[in-house]
């Protein structure tokens, strides 16, 4: 996958930090202070659907120009994560005990179309 | 634009950028608070209460105050009670309660003794099990065990021969004597709590099947 910068318009991954002190959640989220949920934005024509990212090799590019002059319905796809990892917390639940945990698919690594 | 809605991450990148900020934070909370399984976040650590406060602190500062003693300096204890002795030994009295003393057979008995904080280098520590001279008031020496104390912590030692005898006396008493260095003080902690004064811990069979353990 792609990240986003610069004026490239197709699906990439655009960097996005939620800081807890902002949110206004340090005083119950112990560690860390906050982390990279990241998101998925950008076109995805039809001849890039299917492919994960932009980073295509040869062959699929090939395939692409295939697709593009095949005309079929103009539907388009839909930039979509394709990695993600887990977060992990250190925080106090609502009785004040200290709970570690792992949550899953919370941090965007990559994104592709559909 | 209306196409691009049905994508559920594309609606979110054509907002303008402050709504797209505050979109994205909610649904960082969404997100956080449902996988976590949580209705709402919350509340955060309450403060202790103010009286478990002040019952800390005053517990800390009796604690400094009695460290602030001399180092080795006794204070009166319940499990083993100082009789005048000569400055240089400290004699223990133990007693066991009825309930033990009927039983008849005693599988363990362990002296447990907690050094303070020696002088530098070993000390010698000679301990010694008395009891009653059936010939008179005195008392005489059951045995004798030479101890060299290195550092602060525990001492065991086993003191089931001398238990066992106890209990064909009226009232089963073991004093154990203490005789330290002379420079030494007094050997035994002065912890104000109970937890570091010596202790005897006896395991005896009873007559009927189950048994009894008393420390």
């Amino acid at each position: 996958g792609i990240d986003c910068g610069g004026d490239s318009r197709m699906c990439c991954r655009q960097e996005f930090f939620v800081d807890f002190k902002e949110i206004g959640w340090e005083d119950w989220i112990i560690q860390p202070d906050g982390y990279h949920m990241n998101y998925c934005a950008g076109l995805c024509p039809l001849h890039m659907a299917g492919v994960p990212g932009l980073a295509a090799s040869f062959h699929t590019a090939v395939l692409n120009r295939i697709k593009a002059a095949s005309a079929a319905a103009a539907v388009d796809s839909c930039c979509v994560p394709t990695q993600r990892r887990p977060l992990s917390l250190l925080y106090y639940d609502r009785d004040s005990n200290i709970v570690k945990t792992d949550i899953p698919d919370m941090i965007v690594d990559s994104c592709g179309c559909t | 634009a209306a196409k691009d809605a049905w994508c559920p991450a594309c609606g979110v990148a054509a907002l303008a950028p402050g709504p797209q900020r505050d979109a994205l934070l909610a649904l960082a909370k969404q997100s956080i608070l449902a996988k976590l399984r949580l209705p709402a976040r919350p509340s955060g650590p309450q403060p202790p209460a103010r009286g478990a406060l002040l019952t800390a602190l005053r517990r800390m500062r009796a604690q400094r105050s009695d460290a602030a003693a001399p180092p080795g300096m006794l204070r009166d204890g319940r499990v083993a009670s100082r009789r005048s002795s000569t400055p240089r030994s400290v004699h223990l009295h133990f007693r066991f309660s009825q309930e033990v003393a009927g039983s008849t057979e005693i599988l363990q008995a362990t002296l447990y003794l907690f050094w303070a904080a020696p002088g530098p280098g070993a000390q010698p520590v000679t301990v010694r099990l008395l009891q009653p001279d059936p010939a008179g008031p005195n008392m005489t020496v059951a045995s004798e065990t030479r101890l060299e104390v290195q550092r602060p912590g525990w001492t065991t030692l086993d003191v089931r021969a001398a238990v066992r005898s106890l209990f064909g006396q009226d009232i089963p008493r073991l004093t154990v004597e203490l005789e330290v260095p002379e420079d030494w003080g007094s050997p035994l902690l002065s912890d104000h709590s109970d937890s570091h004064w010596p202790f005897v811990v006896t395991q005896a069979r009873a007559r009927t099947p189950h048994r009894v353990h008393r420390r």
